[in-house]
């Protein structure tokens, strides 16, 4: 409807159909002003996008649904704060195929095991520790902190238009190895020290 | 040894153990090209070096030169002075107009316009310097990082099971002390004779074929070799010759060609641009985003002040694959890949309790 939760979102996108946001063409507060637009328009969508979760995984309105738009530069809040207890991840496959691909959640421990919620099985997972995590020092303003480990591990089959739940749980011991071997090239000058 | 390498159950990643960059991608299907991929940059254009009043500086010296002019800008400047009149004209003759008029054409929001029309970029690197590099090899996820400056690095990933090849860079801010604006490309010097041609996509659809120096429906006249040979690429790029056909994915849309050292086997991607001058073409104010800087009160700039410029993050997925296959087949895949990715939503840990039917 002309008020609807997706109103402000499709007036921003439809207002980023001009050139100018495309390609830039525009003073940097204009540029600015297209991405606060999406941005609010985004952020009056969620709650519908997270009621449309809770029913598509059958969840319920009592469990809290939340979204990562920054984890590509490793900021996750939940699971931050999830940290400890452990987490449930929604992996959702936009496609109308049946997809198997890495999925990259920002974490803030290097000791996570994964595990497939239909089948309880433990699913290959690695936590790989966050080289950049300042951004060259630009890190968005407001955001929380970034995460310093990434857990990589792999959705398998997910259905088209489908999720698949898995289980992150904070693993005590190293029952395989997470992270197998990290080394610096140091390279100086014209020669190379290699430091295992 | 002069290398190391990551791997996994599909490609094979060569690193130049001296220089911290890539040299050679192999799969395991038989693909295999050597790869030289770094990090340059293009000086855009700006009319006020052309003819700016030095005063008594001399520029072959720098003596008496006011401290903004950095080396660079000297250098540029003794080399403008150097050309005859036809030369200037030929060298900056707009296309559009074809007269004069053209030369004072500034690189900006809607021109790429490199300093001088065959400008070679230069390397971010500064030769001299070399990358710090971290490596890390996993059993699902191998990955090297490469510091190259305090203000680009990269990420080369590559996934269990995929050939793949991510590079995933992080620029920013775009240092303009020396008072020139860059224009900076990722490039990939591949040993693919692909003799000047290769192919972008139209819109996100079907590729069209583009060769240097040319246009399929016109006479072209080349006025700028290299900004006249980029083509918008919005989804993917690729040069391939009977052997391997390299093809680069973007995350976003960028200028793109096909120059490199010898025109052949090389792609190049635009991934950020900071000018100072602006392009008269309606803007009016230069390409150069920076930060705003706080106080944000309550989420407004309340006397917020232009802080450093920007720093953006993508990625560039490198698939390499036999031209022998089905057109494009892996290409259009990790596109597919590429612009939808499986989001993920977070919750706390919830069981389902069939007694009362909920979670």
């Amino acid at each position: 409807g002309s008020d609807g939760p997706l109103r402000a979102l499709e007036e921003a996108s439809s207002l980023a159909q001009h050139h100018d946001a495309v390609s830039g063409t525009s003073k940097q507060h204009v540029a600015e002003d297209y991405a606060m637009r999406l941005a609010r328009g985004h952020a009056l969508a969620s709650p519908m996008v997270t009621e449309a979760v809770q029913i598509l995984t059958g969840l319920g309105p009592e469990v809290d649904v939340f979204e990562c738009p920054l984890a590509n530069v490793s900021v996750c809040a939940p699971t931050t704060a999830l940290a400890d207890k452990g987490f449930d991840v929604f992996v959702y496959n936009p496609l109308a195929q049946s997809r198997t691909s890495m999925v990259q959640v920002p974490v803030s421990h290097a000791t996570y095991k994964v595990l497939d919620a239909a089948t309880g099985d433990e699913v290959p997972a690695e936590v790989v520790r966050n080289q950049m995590p300042d951004m060259n020092g630009a890190l968005p303003h407001g955001a929380s902190a970034p995460q310093l480990w990434t857990l990589f591990f792999q959705a398998q089959h997910v259905g088209p238009l489908g999720f698949r739940k898995y289980t992150i749980v904070k693993s005590t011991t190293q029952e395989t190895p997470r992270t197998m071997t990290t080394r610096k090239l140091k390279t100086v000058g014209g020669g190379v020290r290699r430091r295992m | 040894a002069d290398e190391f390498t990551i791997k996994n159950d599909k490609v094979t990643l060569t690193f130049n153990e001296n220089t911290g960059k890539l040299t050679r991608v192999s799969t395991v299907s038989g693909v295999d090209a050597a790869v030289n991929q770094g990090f340059y940059y293009y000086t855009g254009f700006d009319s006020g070096l052309v003819d700016m009043d030095l005063g008594d500086c001399d520029p072959a010296t720098g003596k008496g030169c006011p401290k903004q002019y950095s080396a660079e800008v000297l250098a540029h400047h003794k080399w403008m002075q150097s050309l005859t009149p036809q030369q200037m004209h030929n060298d900056m003759a707009d296309r559009h107009h074809g007269d004069a008029s053209g030369s004072s054409q500034n690189s900006g929001a809607y021109i790429f316009r490199p300093q001088e029309a065959s400008q070679k970029p230069k390397d971010v690197a500064f030769a001299g310097s070399i990358p710090e590099v971290i490596v890390h090899e996993g059993f699902l996820v191998s990955e090297v990082v490469q510091h190259w400056t305090p203000w680009l690095n990269q990420t080369i990933r590559i996934y269990s099971g995929s050939a793949d090849v991510d590079f995933e860079w992080t620029i920013g801010s775009i240092p303009i002390e020396d008072g020139v604006g860059k224009e900076i490309i990722s490039r990939f010097d591949t040993d693919v004779v692909s003799s000047g041609v290769f192919y972008t996509d139209s819109n996100g659809r079907e590729f069209q074929q583009r060769k240097q120096n040319y246009r399929p429906t016109w006479d072209l006249r080349v006025y700028q070799p290299v900004s006249g040979n980029y083509y918008p690429v919005n989804s993917a790029v690729y040069v391939e010759d009977t052997n391997k056909r390299v093809s680069l994915l973007t995350d976003r849309s960028q200028g793109g060609s096909s120059l490199g050292k010898t025109g052949s086997g090389s792609i190049e991607l635009m991934v950020a641009r900071r000018l100072l001058v602006d392009d008269s073409r309606g803007v009016g104010e230069p390409l150069n985003e920076t930060v705003w800087v706080s106080p944000y009160v309550g989420g407004e700039c309340d006397g917020c002040r232009y802080g450093p410029g920007i720093t953006s993050r993508g990625t560039h997925r490198m698939v390499l694959e036999s031209p022998k296959k089905d057109g494009l087949s892996a290409t259009r895949a990790g596109a597919e890949a590429m612009f939808s990715p499986m989001e993920f939503f977070v919750t706390e840990h919830t069981e389902y309790d069939a007694a009362t039917g909920s979670w």
